[in-house]
């Protein structure tokens, strides 16, 4: 038997707007520690891999480990249908076809249950390996929101450079260009929109506008992200979420033709 | 510019 309750759908609500524009499907990994996911998009040019802890949940039990193969489409319409202050439950028996949505209002006159079925999935596990970043940036998450809309218009690429100055954010088009700089914030009392450099080296990487737009869909999340940036290796883009687990994107880099 | 697949990164377990 699969049990986890979240007092809140939000949370849960909020993940699922945050992978529905780059996951079809995904499997959801359910063992005693909790749900992992890890998935690539249709292009295998990003992946994501989500952790929600057992102990963030207001009730978790596993019995034994799952692995449930879920259209992330269908789950997003079924939490649609959750009210933001309604309990969420997901229950699943041990051999699972199906898994449950329950939701339960705050003053428990109406409950409502969604059964899904689940999908049998082939799906390729990537190795993470350990990395060490030349730079990691936290920053306000609706300021990095805000950049990557504002120079999608003009580039299908942003590149970010990253110094001990600042971080600086280019996108360059056929109808112009458009540059961010950000400098590191001197007094980080305004914590939530300070911006943080960590830098042993600077670094210069260009990405895909299209996939960092998926990834700020996560901005609700948290009121901060943090990017790990490396020379020659995949961006990693982390939200967290509230005490139950984080987020993270990875999004391999453009390189010149 | 080229896009690179994350698969060139991450290999398979």
């Amino acid at each position: 038997m699969f049990e986890a309750r979240l007092i809140q759908s939000s949370i849960l609500k909020k993940v699922l707007d945050a992978v529905k524009d780059l996951l079809n499907e995904a499997t959801f990994e359910c063992s005693d520690s909790g749900i992992q996911v890890q998935a690539m998009d249709n292009a295998h040019v990003s992946l994501v891999a989500l952790n929600l802890r057992s102990d963030g949940f207001d009730k978790y039990r596993c019995d034994r480990n799952l692995s449930m193969g879920m259209s992330i489409a269908t789950m997003s319409k079924i939490l649609k249908c959750a009210g933001p202050e309604d309990t969420v439950t997901l229950r699943a028996a041990d051999n699972p076809d199906t898994v449950a949505f329950i939701f339960e209002s705050s003053n428990k006159e109406k409950l409502a249950e969604y059964e899904m079925k689940l999908i049998n999935m082939d799906q390729e596990h990537l190795g993470i390996p350990e990395t060490f970043y030349s730079c990691v940036v936290k920053m306000s998450s609706h300021e990095f929101a805000r950049i990557v809309r504002d120079l999608s218009q003009f580039g299908e690429n942003i590149t970010i450079a990253c110094t001990k100055e600042g971080v600086k954010f280019t996108a360059i088009g056929d109808s112009g260009s458009a540059n961010v700089k950000l400098a590191q914030t001197a007094d980080a009392s305004e914590e939530n929109d300070a911006v943080i450099i960590e830098m042993q080296e600077s670094v210069k990487l260009s990405f895909s506008c299209r996939y960092l737009t998926c990834f700020v869909k996560a901005t609700p999340l948290c009121s901060q992200v943090q990017l790990s940036i490396s020379n020659d290796v995949p961006l990693v883009c982390e939200y967290k979420i509230g005490d139950i687990g984080q987020i993270r994107y990875y999004l391999a880099p453009k390189i010149d033709d | 510019m080229a896009q690179r697949s994350i698969t060139l990164f991450f290999k398979k377990t």
